[in-house]
């Protein structure tokens, strides 16, 4: 039996909400120590990996694993109809065939129960290895939102070359180019508005700019991203929460 | 000319 509560709803929907526009079909598989789901996008470019820790729920009991196969679109319909503020519980038995998905508001005078049909969907679950990333970058998540969907206009791709002392992001498409240069920095008052740059070896790498319009819907869900790229490797976008985190991998293109 | 590889070029599944 899988009793899982969110002590507001909003968590799982800003969850949700930053790779549902990616994916749509995900097996999320509950265990004793939480939550993990993994998916690839129809056009096998992008991969999400989703874990939520015990500790982001106000309750969480999981006494065998469960397999809970979610169509996203129909989720996120049931998902509108909570509020915020309110706690969120998902309940399944132990071979399910659906998920309740229970609100309370905080005083408990409404409760509102919905029940959302299971799939059985068949996808694969790939081995993420621990890879040897060349360079971490630390940013503020609106920064890249912005980068992102400014050089995104110009270009169906958008190079990102890190050297010791800058992040340059790039474009160049029918109807001009753009650069947009990031330096590391600390901001001491704010710390989440620094930049931060680990670099062991240059990297330039290019990325289809709708994908990375895909990954940007992950900063509902965290003020900061981590990106680490490698040369030849997918790139890693990581947006944490308090207990899990959202990761996108994404496959780079190359030059012939 | 670019190409774009999928991503289970670099992740096998389990």
């Amino acid at each position: 039996m899988l009793e899982a509560k969110f002590e507001e709803a909003s968590l799982f929907k800003r969850i949700i909400d930053g790779f549902k526009d990616c994916v749509q079909l995900v097996n999320f598989q509950c265990k004793q120590d939480g939550i993990i789901a993994q998916a690839v996008d129809d056009s096998r470019v992008l991969l999400v990996s989703l874990e939520i820790g015990v500790e982001a729920f106000q309750e969480y009991r999981c006494d065998h694993p469960i397999t809970l196969g979610i169509d996203l679109a129909s989720l996120s319909k049931i998902l509108r109809c909570g509020n915020n503020n309110d706690t969120l519980t998902l309940i399944a038995e132990d071979t399910p065939d659906s998920v309740m998905l229970l609100f309370e508001d905080t005083k408990k005078d409404r409760i509102a129960e919905f029940n959302l049909k299971l799939m059985d969907i068949d996808a694969d679950f790939l081995k993420i290895e621990e890879l040897v990333y060349e360079s971490t970058l630390n940013l503020p998540a609106t920064e890249f939102v912005r980068v992102v969907r400014e050089l995104g206009q110009l270009s169906d791709s958008l190079n990102i070359t890190v050297t010791k002392e800058t992040i340059k992001f790039a474009c160049d498409g029918d109807i001009g180019s753009g650069t947009i240069i990031l330096r590391p920095f600390i901001n001491m008052e704010n710390p989440s508005e620094s930049i931060k740059l680990e670099m062991d070896q240059p990297v330039e790498l290019t990325f289809g700019a709708k994908y990375l319009a895909d990954i940007v819907k992950g900063s509902a869900l965290s003020d900061k991203v981590a990106i680490r790229l490698s040369s030849e490797a997918p790139a890693l976008f990581q947006f944490d929460l308090k207990a899990g985190f959202l990761q996108f991998f994404l496959a780079p293109k190359f030059n012939d | 000319m670019s190409q774009q590889p999928t991503i289970s070029k670099f992740f096998k599944s389990v």
